[in-house]
Formats: C-alpha cells, sequence, structure tokens
C-alpha cells in the first residue's frame, strides 16, 4: 500500500460520506442523481463479492464493507426516506446505455472467462461511467450545489491518485493491470472538464454553474 | 495468460 493508494480510498471514502451527510442534514436529495447512486451500488456490489470468497486484510474487508453500506444508504435516502425531494425529472440518463455495452464489453475482454471474474470487470467498467447520470443531470439544470461539486470533485481525485498508485506500483513492484488502468484512465478524462470549473469557480468561492 | 489473483485494491 503506498500513499497514492491510501488517499485515493480516503477520498473516495470522503465523497461517499459527504453525499450521505449532505442528503441527511438537508433533508433533501435535490441536483443529487439517483441513478448515479444506483450505478454505484451495483458496482461495489459486483466487485464486492470476492468478499464472501476470499480474505485479503482488516483494512480491505472492512472499507468494501462500508462502500457497500453507504452505498446503500445513500440509494435508501433518495428513493425512500427522502423520495419527495427527489428530482426524477432532471434525472433523466438512460442508464440502459450504459450497463448494455458495459455489460457486454465485461463478457468480451476479461482476465478470465469465470463468473466473479466477470462481474469484477463489469464492475470496473461501470464504475468508470457510472457518474455520468449526475454530470448529465447537472448539464441539464446548468448548476450544482457547492456540496455536491465536493462530492465530485473528492470521486475524481480518488480515481487521478488510482492513476499515481499505478504507476508507482508498475515501476516498484511490476504490477499492473491494463482492464483496471484503461477504466481507471477514462474515468479520470470524465472528470477534467468538471476539475477545470471546480478550480475556477467553486474555489474562488462562486457557485457552479454553466453557462446558458 | 494472467491467473486470477485476489484483488487487493478497492
Amino acid at each position: 500500500m503506498n500513499i497514492f493508494r491510501l488517499f485515493g480510498d480516503l477520498s473516495h471514502l470522503a465523497a461517499i460520506i459527504i453525499l450521505l451527510l449532505k442528503i441527511w442534514k438537508s433533508r433533501s436529495c435535490a441536483g443529487i442523481s439517483g441513478k448515479s447512486q444506483i450505478l454505484f451500488a451495483i458496482v461495489f456490489t459486483t466487485r464486492y463479492l470476492d468478499l464472501l470468497t476470499s480474505f485479503i486484510s482488516l483494512y480491505n474487508t472492512s472499507m468494501k464493507m462500508i462502500y457497500i453500506g453507504c452505498s446503500y444508504a445513500t440509494v435508501y435516502l433518495i428513493y425512500a426516506k427522502f423520495r419527495a425531494t427527489y428530482d426524477g425529472n432532471h434525472d433523466s440518463f438512460r442508464v440502459e446505455f450504459l450497463i448494455v455495452p458495459v455489460g457486454g464489453l465485461a463478457v468480451l475482454i476479461n482476465h478470465d472467462f469465470s463468473l466473479l471474474e466477470i462481474l469484477w470487470t463489469f464492475s470496473i467498467y461501470l464504475e468508470s461511467v457510472a457518474i455520468l447520470p449526475q454530470l448529465f443531470m447537472i448539464s441539464k439544470t446548468g448548476e450544482a450545489e457547492t456540496i455536491t461539486t465536493h462530492y465530485l470533485f473528492c470521486q475524481g481525485l480518488y480515481r487521478a491518485l488510482y492513476l499515481i498508485n499505478w504507476i508507482w506500483r508498475f515501476y516498484f513492484e511490476g504490477f499492473f493491470d491494463m482492464i483496471a488502468i484503461v477504466a481507471g484512465v477514462v474515468q479520470t478524462i470524465l472528470y477534467c472538464d468538471f476539475f477545470y470549473l471546480y478550480v475556477t469557480k467553486v474555489l474562488k468561492g462562486k457557485k457552479l454553474s454553466l453557462p446558458a | 495468460e494472467e491467473e486470477a489473483k485476489p484483488k487487493d485494491e478497492l
């Protein structure tokens, strides 16, 4: 475990908790894409099935359980507890356009043609695009609450730190996983436009709003 | 061909 990986995980955890707290404290999920959150719940569920088959470390097991638990809690808050505040009309991204191609790709390109491995691959591919409904929603409404942008920044930072972690691991451990790396690059690229807006607007104290 | 190894990353 190197420092980039650790801070990547912590950034990921921060993103998840920021979102949960935002919804809980404001008693509202306005501006949050429930579809993206369902996709993340699917991502964690299909990726961490190895909780049942192999033990890696206490850190690994506990982080996986926290990620899964928080993602289901978020989905519950959006679709049950604070459903009245859910902005379904603006959350109109067609997720089947993500799930179907990603599922097909996972069956075609994987490390091993076994159920667990295909589901893991599916989760890696799906994670790389799972934020799209959220970004689509922001582009539709033209704005995002500042706390939502902090969430997105932590999500993007997590993937960027993982990229540095993989460069590190390649040089010092000879480790690389092409599927994870390609998907991670795609995922990070999706955040670049947002990073730019975050730095030029949100960090200067302005609300994130897109030009009409 | 890569063998399936435990995934230590999250």
